[in-house]
């Protein structure tokens, strides 16, 4: 597949919110979302890593408004799990490149990857799909990657 | 934002591979996927999550059959970073739910983590887009997973 970035997109609204040490077993994430659902939480990047030990680490962003409501709903369940906590960390940017066939190219990642790391801009989160590479990073840094990253693919204005 | 959850796809071919230790500063990424570019590596998913003391765990999946050669390219330019560890960590089906409106539905996420744990599947990684949420699950559970999420979301044949 011929790898053709189409556009950059970039969101300044976001707080991240780390869950950590929840029980790596069948229905841990299901209980986390279900509060969120329930307490009306629009949750955009949801990214769960490797576990150990039983335990795992689940990070998800949140619209800034919703960060106090988001903490208290996952801090209520887990309680009653017993186990994990949940902490806001801070305030981030999203930034994704778009585009088809991006799934099999490590090659444009890097691509991504490099040019951040060219302005000294440190990845905090990485999630993809098919057709989108999306890294959280420091919200300072969000003006300065995006119009790099755009610079970087020569994109269009 | 109405939600609709239009499909399923299965994917049985992937391994994962988790590199530990990464040293959380700008470039430690790219230098990463640049080795697999270089290798002609096709990556599918990649995810980043929380970093602690300084040093980050990032995991991906290639196809079965690359695993040996994306394993070696890694390890290699982590000797010459001089920190972290690449290990195959086994093999994995990637479960994905596609549709519109996914992004902001908390209950979305809700229900198919609840469908995954209905069935004892246990969630290993969890990447979502706008379009769609993935989740890395044991392969031994594909099949009944598809089946279980297919038939829990209504979907048609
Ligand atoms: C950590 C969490 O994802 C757990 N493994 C689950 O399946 O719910
Ligand atoms: C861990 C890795 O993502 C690092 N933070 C980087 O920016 O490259």
């Amino acid at each position: 597949e011929d790898v053709v970035v189409s556009g950059v997109a970039l969101d300044k609204n976001q707080a991240k919110i780390a869950v950590s040490d929840l029980p790596d077993k069948p229905g841990s994430a299901a209980k986390v979302f279900k509060a969120l659902g329930d307490a009306n939480v629009i949750v955009d990047m949801i990214v769960q890593n490797i576990g150990r030990g039983g335990a795992a680490n689940l990070t998800f962003t949140v619209s800034k408004d919703d960060v106090h409501r988001a903490v208290e709903a996952v801090e209520k369940v887990l309680s009653e799990m017993g186990g994990g906590a949940a902490n806001y960390v801070g305030d981030i940017a999203k930034v994704s490149i778009v585009g088809v066939g991006m799934r099999s190219h490590a090659g444009v990642a890097a691509t991504l990857f490099s040019i951040l790391a060219d302005h000294e801009v440190n990845i905090q989160m990485i999630s993809t799909s098919e057709i989108r590479i999306s890294v959280a990073i420091d919200l300072a840094d969000a003006d300065k990657a995006a119009q790099a990253v755009h610079d970087g693919f020569e994109l269009d204005q």
